[in-house]
């Protein structure tokens, strides 16, 4: 059974340790900031006031016995470099590093973090592909040459039948699912007639995909 | 064909301003600091350097033409703030905005804002769901009662077909499409036999959901 160690509440760390209670998982948070471990002392498993880039500290709260640490301190370079050095001499398993910029991921890659996130930078990426493509509702790789993507239906669409739309022949996609307010249909049949506020599940290949985008 | 305007070119900013403008879109930058209109101005459409807390400033450039404009100032509240009051006077059709806390969120809709987003918790609260079920590669909610997932196949179904790992009956879940290396095969038959490293998507209801993440 997982267990983790978040080091940095502020709104990144926190969020992850209170999400990851949410879940059920034990977590460890960690803060030098004596109010905040306060604040969230009854919110997040175990809460402990100490200096992440001080070893002894962390061997004293048996750093590694978490699978995971992550390390949430952004605007203190020094300390998240510090940190994630310390807890590699450990041999803490895996350690996962927030970051502010591409210079800070390459730097805290070399010392050995095993993933470094920009959440600012991700966030902003994933903003715009919600602003750029608004019909699509989500979407997930499928490998690096398919996609399932989740769509309202496209007027151009409505009241066409399924074989009417004629969706794999013009645009290399097939529809797995169509979610009509609460009822969902996997493997629609062919004289199912596409209504306006459907909401689709359709899988092809990422070029296909693109191409129904724009009929969005 | 949609514009977009973003107010503050930070990591949040920078980013969604960046990647809508490779998603082809034209897209006006503003800030205030003349280093970083310097910077982008010639990976962005157009960027101009004004304070966006002044609404004649804003009308010189057009603000309104604008589907939407997204104020990704973060650290100060009050430009932020003022700003949105701002674009709303001018009637710009949407603002979404980036804020740091719930009780900013809260006086920014309260002001007008359309959306307001926490891209440091939404970070969090994210990395938390894929560190929570290490065998699910992603995820989409369809509508509220059922997702699509991709996972790993689970050890325990490996060599199993998909008849005899009966996955309808245990878990009320279906396979919509099996990815193997680069093959993928949509609506795969009963016979099919799941092996090692195969990326299986499939959909149910979000019980059923958590019940099959267990396995992983
Ligand atoms: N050496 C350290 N040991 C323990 N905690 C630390 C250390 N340095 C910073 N912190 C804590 O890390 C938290 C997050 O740090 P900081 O605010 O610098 O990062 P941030 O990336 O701006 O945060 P946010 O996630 O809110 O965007 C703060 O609560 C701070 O007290
Ligand atoms: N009144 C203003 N008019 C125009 N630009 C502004 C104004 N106030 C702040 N900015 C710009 O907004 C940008 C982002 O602001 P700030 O750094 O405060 O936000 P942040 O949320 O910390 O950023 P990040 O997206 O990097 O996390 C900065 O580049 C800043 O120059």
């Amino acid at each position: 059974h997982a267990e983790f160690a978040v080091i940095g509440l502020g709104r990144f760390g926190s969020s992850l340790a209170l999400t990851l209670v949410e879940r059920g998982f034990h977590v460890l948070g960690i803060d030098r900031d004596q109010p905040i471990v306060q604040r969230l002392a009854d919110k997040i498993t175990q809460v402990v006031q100490l200096d992440s880039t001080d070893e002894e500290a962390l061997t004293a709260v048996d750093i590694t016995s978490f699978d995971t640490v992550v390390v949430a301190i952004g605007s203190n370079f020094e300390a998240n470099l510090l940190t994630t050095v310390a807890l590699k001499a450990l041999k803490v398993e895996r350690v996962i590093c927030k970051a502010l910029n591409e210079r800070q991921r390459t730097i805290l890659l070399r010392v050995g973090a095993d993933r470094v996130i920009l959440p600012e930078f991700e966030a902003g990426a994933r903003l715009a592909q919600e602003l750029a493509a608004p019909g699509m509702v989500d979407q997930i790789a499928l490998g690096s040459e398919h996609s399932i993507i989740e769509l309202r239906v496209p007027r151009s669409l409505v009241g066409q039948s399924i074989m009417e739309a004629d969706l794999r022949r013009r645009f290399g996609i097939t529809i797995l699912a169509i979610k009509r307010n609460d009822i969902l249909t996997v493997s629609p049949p062919p004289d199912y007639t596409l209504t306006n506020g459907d909401i689709l599940a359709v899988i092809g290949e990422n070029t296909c995909i693109a191409r129904i985008s724009a009929l969005l």
